[in-house]
């Protein structure tokens, strides 16, 4: 497997 | 802390963001897990002191999948963008801490002391990096938070004697005199006025027209004295003859003909521009030759 992270788009933020 | 936007103040600074993790399966391309963080990074800056402290705050606020075993995270601050000298952390890293999605949230809080070495005046760029990983992956996800306000240390002699000390300087540090203190009511009277008369709103809060600080000198003493010839002095006679834009700024009368001058006691005068008003402001926000700020007068 292959970790990934990136910043959340607005619409992903609760 | 605002999510997006960085809050600062001349000490401390706040930058909030969330973090989506994915956990991927290959060929696949199949996501088999997904976490959300709440990601804060901060810093508390000390006046007198070359060492702050940077914190890095990650929240788990929802998992899914394998994500919810075992995602780790570590941090470390990142140096490298400074100006000069590049700033040094204890511990160099730190983690990794597991998140342990399946009993709800857990926050793991991640604290550097950070130094900023030598004497001189130096900019730094501090940053937060924090690595993820998980079991069911050999490689690490690498994220860097960002967004914390720049820092300016210094060892500047002509605030006060306290060494060396950092502050946020992009925020522009208020002088507050109150009309209500007696020990300095007719300067803070007169300031409120030239405030309002003045063709400029000199140092008013947010208002566009920053002071800047100059130490004593030449120009200094030649703004003392184009506002308060002798003429004037003796006009005010017994009060002394005080001045705004103060004398010990880029603003002063010499070089700025919208000036005012008024009559105020000479207690006062000498008490606001001494070491327990003025001088502790300047010092306490280490407000450097030239340096922006703003004046507010309260009741």
């Amino acid at each position: 497997t292959r970790i990934e992270i990136r910043e959340a788009l607005p619409s992903e933020i609760p | 802390c605002r999510v997006g936007e960085q809050v600062s103040d001349r000490f401390s600074s706040c930058a909030e963001k969330y973090l989506i993790v994915s956990i991927v399966e290959i060929p696949s391309g199949k996501v088999i897990g997904t976490a959300l963080f709440d990601a804060k990074n901060k810093t508390r800056l000390n006046y007198k002191s070359a060492t702050w402290e940077q914190e890095a705050v990650l929240k788990m606020v929802r998992s899914f999948g394998v994500a919810k075993f075992g995602t780790m995270a570590s941090a470390e601050v990142d140096c490298k963008a400074s100006q000069g000298n590049g700033c040094t952390s204890a511990p160099g890293v730190i983690g990794p801490k597991v998140f342990w999605g399946i009993w709800g949230a857990t926050t793991n809080t991640y604290t550097f002391k950070v130094t900023s070495p030598g004497d001189a005046l130096v900019g730094h760029a501090p940053q937060t990096k924090v690595t993820v990983s998980h079991p069911s992956s050999p490689e690490k996800a690498h994220f860097t938070l960002g967004n914390i306000a720049p820092v300016r240390c210094d060892s500047a002699k002509n605030i006060g004697n306290i060494g060396r000390g950092c502050v946020h300087p992009l925020v522009k540090p208020v002088y507050r005199l109150s009309k209500g203190d007696k020990a300095v009511k007719g300067v803070a009277e007169h300031i409120e006025d030239a405030q309002h008369k003045l063709k400029k709103p000199w140092g008013a809060v947010n208002k566009g027209y920053p002071l800047h600080r100059l130490p004593n000198g030449d120009l200094s003493r030649a703004n003392r004295d184009t506002a308060c010839t002798t003429a004037v002095k003796n006009r005010y006679k017994p009060k002394s003859c005080d001045e705004y834009p103060f004398a010990g700024s880029y603003e002063g009368a010499a070089v700025n003909p919208d000036y005012s001058t008024a009559p105020v006691p000479l207690s006062e005068n000498r008490t606001e521009g001494g070491f327990k008003y003025r001088g502790k402001f300047i010092m306490q926000n280490r407000v450097l030759d030239y340096d922006e700020f703003w004046v507010e007068i309260t009741k």
